[in-house]
């Protein structure tokens, strides 16, 4: 409760006129980013814990390393999202979409991955059909996701592939801090970025 | 010469094959088709003149002519991907300026994600920066745009309905408000087209068919109503909306409000990481 009423202060501060017309001074819209990041990153990590919780007592809960700790990316509209990271290492990476709304949403996920070869399987249907889009360099996987009312389904995502990228298909893949730079039908070099 | 064809279940939509612009809409559950362009153009925001030295800012949108300028005059370099979830065209002009269309295989709405700014003002001028929709709707001067998400109100331009409006801005006195949804709508072909957009902003139609949404505005002057700073934005601005096009019927109207809080509440991801087989995780 402390974390949500952080989120619940700053939405208080942000109903002044100025925060909702937008004609603050420019260090006073800052101090509104400010607040509204920080309020959001409190309630955010409310929600990991709940659903974490919720894993625990439906899930195995016989031994603490069976609990997983679920984590929220602010990054997804980045390039590189650093929670889909592990699977480049052959890792699995569970993903648990929540719906905030009253009613069952069919609605398309977007995620940044590191690689390009990945399955997604739901927790109830199996293996479904995904979609993985190359986009200057970065690697958007897509899938349908349906989600109950109020409620969060989990997907898995797992790597397929083997730890080589196929130059004629990907001419370029940033990978953390370096770029693997291909061309003619095999990998060139790999220099820093 | 072709045009590239974007297409599943609920809706054909085309585009140029030369610069990946929209043509045309067709709904293929009532089988109409509706010709459609969109343009980015920008308005030069008023430093002040002989008439006033109001300058257009953060409170007053004032432009100093009545047309706008295109934003844009190169021709983008254009990329398609095609997929069994979405299929999508991507406009590449620079890093500062990236349109989207994004058709997924189970919608009945076209995406678009518009990529704006930072605004160059290298020329020392600011600019107020719209995306216009034109169609071959004939809307009787008329358009909708909605309060807090709920309640449609009607426009008119140069009208308002509780006094006898005097028109001084051609432009800028027919933008109001567009917090979620807003549609202009054919009465006698029952056809309507809405827009929903991710934010708050401005919106028009200063012509019939055609509706004008605000994009981002960075303007030099201050406008003297109290802020004390020019309205200097000089960040980039991501944007999601959907543009459908549909009939006029209840079924319509109740339909696109969940689209509008389908993008105010976005499905919220969130990860673990596990060595388990997917069977086993489950």
């Amino acid at each position: 409760v402390d974390d949500i009423v952080i989120m619940r202060e700053v939405m208080g501060i942000a109903q002044h006129h100025d925060a909702v017309s937008g004609t603050e001074q420019q260090h006073v819209a800052d101090d509104y980013a400010e607040r509204l990041s920080i309020g959001n990153c409190a309630s955010l990590e409310t929600i990991n814990t709940v659903v974490g919780t919720l894993l625990t007592a439906n899930g195995n809960s016989k031994s603490a390393a069976a609990t997983p700790t679920i984590s929220f990316c602010p990054l997804l509209n980045q390039s590189i999202c650093p929670a889909t990271d592990p699977l480049s290492s052959g890792t699995s990476v569970p993903v648990l979409i929540y719906n905030s709304l009253s009613w069952t949403r069919n609605e398309p996920v977007r995620i940044p991955i590191p690689i390009a070869n990945v399955t997604v399987t739901s927790s109830s249907n199996g293996s479904i059909t995904s979609q993985v889009n190359q986009i200057n360099g970065t690697f958007i996987l897509e899938f349908l996701a349906t989600i109950p009312p109020l409620g969060y389904s989990t997907y898995i995502i797992t790597s397929t592939a083997s730890d080589f990228v196929e130059p004629n298909s990907i001419p370029a893949i940033i990978i953390q801090d370096e770029i693997i730079v291909s061309g003619g039908g095999k990998i060139n070099e790999k220099v820093s970025y | 010469n072709d045009p590239i064809i974007l297409e599943n279940d609920y809706i054909n939509v085309q585009f140029s094959s030369q610069d990946g612009s929209i043509l045309s809409i067709t709904n293929k559950t009532s089988g109409v088709t509706s010709s459609i362009t969109q343009e980015y153009i920008w308005y030069n925001p008023s430093v002040g003149n002989d008439d006033s030295a109001q300058c257009s800012g953060a409170y007053i949108f004032r432009p100093v002519e009545d047309f706008a300028y295109p934003y844009n005059n190169a021709t983008p370099s254009v990329s398609i991907i095609r997929g069994e979830i979405s299929s999508s065209i991507r406009r590449f002009w620079s890093n500062e300026m990236v349109q989207t269309f994004r058709l997924y295989s189970n919608a009945d709405h076209l995406e678009v994600e518009e990529i704006i700014g930072p605004i160059d003002i290298s020329d020392g001028i600011g600019k107020e920066i719209v995306s216009r929709y034109t169609t071959t709707l004939v809307t009787d001067q008329t358009w909708y745009s909605d309060s807090q998400g709920m309640e449609m109100q009607k426009r008119i331009t140069n009208y308002r309905p509780s006094w006898n409006l005097t028109v001084v801005q051609p432009t800028s006195g027919n933008y109001v408000p567009v917090n979620a949804i807003a549609y202009i709508q054919d009465p006698n072909q029952s056809l309507q087209f809405t827009i929903v957009t991710d934010r708050s902003r401005g919106c028009a139609s200063l012509r019939d068919g055609q509706l004008d949404m605000m994009m981002h505005r960075r303007t030099l002057k201050d406008d003297g109503r109290g802020v004390g700073q020019p309205m200097n934005e000089s960040t980039q601005i991501v944007t999601t909306s959907k543009l459908i096009f549909h009939d006029i019927s209840s079924y319509a109207q109740s339909h696109y409000r969940p689209a509008a809080l389908s993008l105010s509440h976005p499905l919220l991801p969130m990860f673990t990481t596990t060595q388990q087989s997917s069977n086993d995780w489950n």
